[in-house]
């Protein structure tokens, strides 16, 4: 399974 | 950084000019919204130095532009309410529903953050209301609006960028849709911008 994207934006 | 310097370009006006006319509460408070229920993570989730500050300066900035346009004195008179006329539900029952719909993972926060991302595309659609209604509009506030647009035109870039740079890089679709779909929004903005600006003319929407 793929891993969710990290919320490194704003 | 165009986000901040949006923000710092409406504070500018506001602050200096004791005016908020042709600016719409109804999006400033769309964005306080947006950011209350993307920054639910502030504590929880350290990114960088930089990227916790940038949430407290959009946080704080967002409800002092309020707090001016519906407390202050002087500004509150300036503020356009008839013309202001957008309702929020409009925007904010569609995305709850679209954010309980599409979503990556079905948990509280997740779902709040994905309506975030839904809300702020479609955020400026009140002040691009009330634009085409104001007859005179300043420059400061056509340099905001500017900005407001083209900190998710940038976004894209960025996203392009990190997809063929970064190694671990992940998709994010819900992200780059939206972020598409309100750089679109602004698109009939940014040619009356543009042609406004080559002219030398002052900014005018055609009604």
């Amino acid at each position: 399974t793929k891993t969710a994207a990290p919320k490194d934006e704003l | 950084m165009t986000h901040l310097a949006s923000i710092c370009l409406l504070l500018l006006k506001i602050h200096t000019m004791k005016s908020c006319a042709g600016v719409s509460l109804k999006t400033q408070e769309l964005y306080a919204l947006v950011f209350v229920t993307r920054y639910l993570d502030l504590f929880s989730n350290f990114v960088s130095m930089y990227n916790t500050i940038m949430k407290i300066i959009f946080l704080s900035s967002t409800f002092g532009i309020i707090w001016y346009m519906r407390g202050h004195k002087l500004v509150r008179q300036s503020y356009d309410k008839e013309q202001d006329t957008f309702r929020h539900y409009f925007l904010v029952i569609p995305c709850m529903v679209l954010a309980l719909v599409i979503h990556s993972k079905f948990t509280l926060l997740e779902v709040l953050w994905t309506f975030s991302i839904y809300l702020e595309a479609v955020a400026i659609l009140p002040q691009l209301v009330l634009l085409q209604r104001t007859r005179n509009i300043d420059n400061l506030t056509g340099n905001y609006i500017f900005c407001l647009g083209a900190y998710r035109a940038l976004y894209l870039l960025n996203w392009i960028y990190r997809y063929f740079m970064e190694k671990n890089y992940h998709a994010q679709w819900i992200t780059w849709m939206a972020g598409m779909i309100q750089t679109a929004i602004y698109a009939d903005f940014f040619y009356y911008y543009f042609k406004s600006w080559k002219k030398n003319e002052r900014l005018k929407l055609p009604a």
